[in-house]
């Protein structure tokens, strides 16, 4: 793959959503770069439960109003029991 | 609200803490109030106590650092997460600490110490996040919070309670009437301090003492001198009257009852999913019909079933009856020779009771200690 300019997603990186999700969220680490996997089914589910669990539209997208809310201060604490 | 696996929660209700180290954003004086307002919220509305240490193993050690500071868990810099604590249990369970990258402030300047904190009791205590977006177990923090009104929200009330129990000063019913007929004084009532009263079964529930008789049954809490009489039908409509046996289960915050073969639980007014069970699911031979006491030992975490002059004993750990039994009550329980009507611990002491009459059992002695009348706990 062409060496991608930093990938982000509006403003966060795609490492920290990757974090976000993997840290709150219990996201599989698989090691693959996560720009390639955004799409894939795991990380959409993913995304809409954290979408669901905090309130917001679920859309299972990166979009502006989801990127907000994972940057905003939060607790460390998980959002999920694993 | 939700709780951690396993529901961890703190045994003692007096719970200990300990800041073990400050931060340069704000004074000493005000981080310590910030902290035991913090605590406040929650001891507010349960019967937890909060007793700070200064140096030694507290329940919540309270600490500030920055990035990697030893539990695997590292700090990211300013923003993102502020903080994370442990659930109830020894050692590194029940910490809290804080990110000092943040800026640490008494109003929302930068990030509020007080609201921060208490969300993170709240996790010391038991409770995971709420996706509730008033509650404070949210995770996400809100900047736009009145904390010269903070209120806990009805969220956070329940999921505490739900580990705790009410305050223990608190007149609020730790099983809230279901119909108005509550306040509405029985007919025929049973004759409280009638000195020949016997019981059907008697149970504790979140710190108050239940006494079983027909249709009805007397609450009465340690903190207060008079029972209240109650219909059974206000609390648990769907359930049989004229008990067999009952206990809780105070590890789950669970209430058994048992009527002739079968048996169902519930945890405050509610009943569980899937009850009636059948006695004999516990382990009970066949040849047993109906049980006729039963009571938890917390200390040993078994559950003692009392069957004519017999008795089984439970491992709720292992779920399944211990091996070796069933015991004749009166080698175990010497001076415990009768037909006993209904059981339950309290102070350390077991209460026998058989007709008119109850025998306290001292089980370290192990020995009947008094002879009471079956009513006296009901202020005759």
């Amino acid at each position: 793959y062409p060496l991608n300019p930093a990938a982000t997603a509006g403003t966060m990186s795609m490492d920290r959503i990757q974090k976000y999700l993997e840290d709150f969220y219990h996201l599989e680490k698989d090691g693959k770069q996560f720009v390639r996997r955004r799409d894939s089914s795991p990380v959409v589910t993913k995304i809409q439960e954290m979408q669901r669990f905090l309130g917001m539209k679920v859309t299972g997208k990166l979009d502006d109003d989801t990127m907000e809310m994972m940057k905003k201060p939060r607790c460390g604490i998980p959002d999920v029991s694993s | 609200f939700s709780f951690f696996p396993y529901m961890p929660k703190w045994r003692n209700n007096e719970v200990t803490y300990r800041i073990v180290n400050y931060t340069p954003d704000m004074n000493e004086p005000d981080v310590d109030a910030a902290i035991e307002r913090a605590l406040k919220v929650w001891s507010d509305v349960t019967p937890l106590t909060f007793t700070r240490l200064s140096e030694g193993e507290a329940d919540i050690m309270i600490s500030f650092s920055v990035k990697d500071h030893g539990d695997f868990l590292p700090f990211d810099g300013p923003g993102g997460v502020l903080a994370h604590a442990y659930p109830p249990g020894p050692k590194i369970n029940g910490d809290v600490h804080l990110d000092d990258d943040e800026k640490w402030t008494e109003d929302t300047t930068g990030i509020n110490l007080f609201l921060t904190a208490a969300h993170e009791f709240g996790h010391s205590l038991g409770l995971l996040h709420s996706s509730d977006t008033a509650a404070l177990m949210y995770p996400v923090y809100n900047s736009n919070t009145d904390l010269t009104r903070f209120r806990l929200s009805q969220d956070d009330i329940d999921g505490i309670q739900s580990l705790y129990g009410y305050p223990s000063d608190s007149p609020d019913d730790p099983v809230p009437p279901t119909t108005s007929t509550e306040q509405e004084k029985p007919e025929g009532d049973p004759e409280t301090c009638d000195p020949n009263i016997s019981f059907d079964a008697v149970s504790t529930l979140r710190g108050e003492m239940l006494f079983f008789k027909d249709r009805h049954f007397w609450r009465k809490s340690i903190n207060t001198i008079e029972p209240q009489l109650h219909l059974l039908s206000a609390y648990w409509p769907s359930l049989p009257s004229g008990f067999d046996a009952a206990y809780e289960l105070t590890t789950k915050d669970m209430v058994f009852f048992f009527k002739e073969s079968k048996f169902w639980s519930v945890r405050g007014s509610d009943i569980q999913p899937g009850y009636p069970k059948d006695i004999h699911t516990l382990g009970f031979p066949r040849t047993v019909k109906k049980i006729d006491a039963a009571f938890f030992d917390k200390g040993k975490q078994k559950t003692y079933f009392f069957v004519n002059d017999v008795y089984w004993r439970y491992d709720e750990k292992r779920q399944s009856m211990e091996h070796g039994y069933p015991r004749n009550i009166v080698t175990d329980f010497p001076g415990v020779d009768k037909n006993i009507d209904a059981v339950f611990e309290a102070f350390g002491f077991f209460y026998f009771f058989s007709g008119s009459f109850q025998f306290e059992f001292d089980p370290n002695a192990k020995m009947v200690t008094r002879t009471l009348k079956s009513n006296s706990w009901l202020n005759c």
